[in-house]
């Protein structure tokens, strides 16, 4: 069975508000590793992979592989009834039709417990190779957020390229163009401030901002955002937690 | 214009 105890209900809040527009129905795969996703969306050409690592929970028990097939929706609305910063416990049995969750706030004076029925989801897993990426930016996740959405105000699709002298991003729409390049610039009293690029060789990439700007939801996960990136390979964005990350994937446009 | 690529031609199943 599985029994997972998180001291604050606002980790999986986040989590589940920043992929639920990317999937609809997904396996969380238990195991001794902790709790585990990984789900495209219904067109392919974005991968979501989350991890809460065990070191995460305050508590956490789980004797036997579960998948834990949830619709994200449905997860929503049981999470709307957790406050951010009441402690929830996941159960489920080994076989489980139905998850468990239980929040109790802080005094210990309130007690909700919710079920929330299960889905056999038959769910392909990709494997990802291990890249060794030619631009690595660091940097803080609400400047990455506000360039992906005020770029999409003017076009669809971004291009990105990362150049000794910096990371540009530039579009060009019906009403005109834009473009921001962000330079080196560490901060060295708030790293989480600042912008670091590693480049072993200047990238360039085309994007769909529609992906991007969904991925930016998940702003909330962490003050910083990595952005890993290699000519003719899908873009890695991670959002990296305490004890976990969620990365998305998404694959570049091709051709002219 | 540039076409959208998908992620099953650099990701293969498991």
């Amino acid at each position: 069975m599985l029994e997972a105890r998180l001291e604050q209900s606002s980790v999986l809040k986040k989590v589940v508000d920043a992929i639920k527009d990317l999937v609809q129905d997904c396996n969380f795969d238990c195991n001794d590793s902790g709790i585990q996703l990984q789900a495209m969306d219904n067109s392919h050409v974005a991968l979501v992979a989350m991890h809460l690592k065990t070191e995460g929970f305050a508590l956490y028990r789980c004797d036997r592989n579960i998948a834990l097939g949830i619709n994200l929706v449905s997860l929503q609305k049981v999470l709307r009834a957790a406050q951010n910063e009441d402690v929830m416990t996941l159960k489920a049995e080994d076989s489980p039709d139905a998850l468990s969750l239980v929040f109790e706030n802080s005094e210990n004076d309130r007690i909700s417990e919710y079920d929330l029925k299960l889905m056999d989801i038959d769910q392909e897993h990709l494997g990802i190779p291990e890249t060794e990426y030619g631009a690595t930016v660091k940097m803080p996740s609400a400047e990455f957020q506000r360039i992906c959405r005020d770029l999409s105000l003017l076009s669809e699709s971004v291009a990105i390229e990362a150049t000794k002298e910096g990371i540009k991003f530039s579009c060009t729409g019906d009403i005109g163009k834009g473009a921001v390049t962000l330079r080196q610039n560490p901060n060295v009293e708030k790293p989480e401030l600042g912008t670091t690029i590693e480049l072993q060789e200047p990238v360039a990439l085309t994007f769909s901002l529609k992906y991007l700007v969904n991925f930016c939801k998940a702003s909330g996960l962490s003050n910083t955002v990595t952005i890993s990136l290699s000519n003719e390979v899908p873009l890695l964005i991670e959002y990296e937690m305490e004890h976990g990350y969620v990365r998305f994937y998404l694959a570049p446009k091709i051709g002219d | 214009k540039r076409a959208q690529g998908t992620l099953t031609s650099y990701f293969g199943s498991r």
